[in-house]
């Protein structure tokens, strides 16, 4: 799944439909109404939020707005008529549209009747964008952008995984028991609270946390760049778009390593069979796309790694393949190490003459926090929230400019550091002992 | 022969930028999409999609094109986000 980074900050949210069908007539207004309303229960039944129906006179002012409308109809987003785009929403957040939900009247809505539209089954897709999802690959995912027919029956009717996991990682796990189901029209839906919670979208902490760096690892994979930074990574692709301000679970998108996983230490695509390899601690895990394969982990030791000082490595800082000579190499503890991997699978060790000491690579910081090849197969070292470029095939240049990480990559203003925690809020919140104490 | 397979070429192209899989172009340099591109985006949409990457507009990749959809991007690039935010403004 992907989510856009945008949420509402609230979990009251209150709807209203502004139309109705008026091109073709199949569903009259006593059917939209509990159809929109169970649309909407999809998502508050796996999470904290509540949906209530606006009353006449707060109709203007619901959060989510939904209206039927044809072509041209003043949001910049006409639609097309009959087929082509059926609907949209415009994602939570502070502007006076956030949360809009607009479907094409043009199209033939119905309700459990394949000669139409199924207006429950896209109603339920375009909430997942006014709840600040955007469009999901995996199969099934009511987010994925096309039209998949009806999904049944409203009161039968369950989100699939990929779509759980997607609004759960916006607003949690429900705490309480599912929404009660509306079984009749909205006359029976409970009433909006007098005041709504109003006030400004908060920024998401993520975001933050994206712009202090510090990322566990860096890798290019499948010609994306991937940050992983503790149980979560983001993702940039070849455009330089980062696909979510919002990270991802590592566990919900890498299958197969271990459930308590929260750090990775190094990550690398294999040139040999494309393979993806992660490093964590003293293992180590091979994938085939997504997947890991049978048989793993296996020890860091299979990699024949010797610190000059004759101890074996325990830990690797980075790997990464150079494109100058298609090698393999490894970062450990100021040290680094070269593999020339061909066909066989079994690993052969490093090459002879290594480890090198990695302060050789002039320029670059000595402990990397991860090293790709990217742009025209320039070596980029990441360390903090700083990266390095060392162009192809040099390891001794006379300058390397340090640039920022959460600027060029991560698509921050400008760097953030952690704040550090106020003393009142440590003494408020926890107890201060000390060893006099 | 050649005008339907112009125009479904160009539809195509229409439809990627449209769904967040190539960049809009910049209408003050008037550049092209490259060739490249274009084949690096079609790959993209049918990966995302669940189809065989062939990276051209073979039978499957038009039909999914021609399947009704929702109006938003797939892609949602910062560039995107921005002027959606500009044109809301």
């Amino acid at each position: 799944y992907a989510t856009t980074g945008l949420r509402w900050t609230k979990s009251d949210i209150t709807w209203s439909v502004q139309n109705y069908p008026s091109v073709h007539k199949r569903l009259t207004p006593t059917q939209v109404d509990p159809i929109i309303s169970y649309a909407l229960k999809a998502w508050s039944d796996v999470t904290n939020l509540n949906f209530y129906g606006a009353s006449s006179s707060e109709k203007d002012r619901a959060d989510i707005r939904i209206s039927f409308a044809r072509s041209l109809h003043d949001d910049g987003y006409p639609f097309d008529g009959k087929g082509g785009t059926l609907a949209h929403a415009f994602f939570p957040g502070e502007s006076d549209v956030a949360g809009d939900t607009h479907f094409d009247d043009d199209e033939i809505w119905t309700y459990l009747d394949e000669s139409g539209t199924d207006l429950f089954a896209v109603a339920v897709h375009e909430f997942g964008h006014a709840l600040g999802l955007s469009h999901s690959s995996s199969s099934p995912s009511i987010m994925k952008p096309y039209y998949q027919g009806s999904v049944g029956d409203v009161g039968s009717y369950i989100l699939p995984d990929d779509d759980r996991e997607a609004i759960q990682s916006l607003y949690g796990r429900k705490i309480s028991s599912p929404t009660p189901s509306p079984n009749k029209p909205t006359s029976h839906l409970p009433k909006p609270p007098a005041t709504y919670p109003k006030g400004p979208v908060k920024p998401d902490p993520s975001i933050q946390n994206r712009c202090e760096g510090g990322f566990d690892a860096v890798a290019n994979l499948r010609g994306e760049v991937f940050f992983f930074k503790g149980p979560y990574f983001w993702r940039i692709q070849r455009t330089g778009s980062l696909v979510s301000f919002q990270p991802a679970h590592i566990k919900n998108f890498w299958m197969g390593l271990p459930p308590t996983t929260n750090k990775v230490d190094a990550v690398y695509e294999r040139k040999v069979d494309n393979a993806i390899i992660f490093f964590i601690g003293s293992q180590y895990w091979v994938f085939k796309n997504t997947e890991v394969l049978p048989g793993y982990p296996r020890p860091l030791s299979d990699w024949g790694m010797i610190t000059q000082d004759g101890r074996k490595v325990m830990r690797v800082d980075a790997a990464f393949i150079w494109a100058h000579n298609g090698k393999t190499y490894i970062f450990s503890g100021g040290e680094f190490w070269r593999f020339s991997e061909g066909r066989e699978t079994e690993l052969r060790g490093p090459d002879t003459g290594y480890p090198r000491n990695t302060n050789l690579w002039k320029g670059a910081p000595s402990n990397p926090d991860d090293v790709i090849t990217w742009g025209q197969g320039d070596a980029y070292f990441f360390k903090d929230n700083s990266y390095w470029v060392l162009k192809n095939g040099e390891m001794d240049q006379t300058s390397v400019t340090k640039k920022s990480t959460a600027v060029d990559w991560m698509m921050c203003q400008q760097e953030t550091t952690k704040a550090p925690e106020s003393p009142r809020r440590r003494e408020g919140v926890n107890c201060y002992c000390d060893n006099s104490a | 022969h050649s005008a339907p397979v112009k125009d479904q070429y160009s539809r195509g192209v229409d439809w990627l930028s449209r769904y967040g899989y190539l960049p809009p172009l910049d209408p003050r340099t008037g550049q092209l999409q490259s060739k490249d591109g274009i084949e690096r985006a079609i790959r993209e949409m049918q990966r995302f999609a669940g189809l065989k990457e062939t990276g051209k507009l073979d039978s499957d990749t038009l039909t999914l094109m021609n399947t009704p959809r929702c109006s938003l991007p797939d892609i949602i690039g910062i560039e995107d986000k921005l002027k959606k935010r500009r044109r809301k403004r």
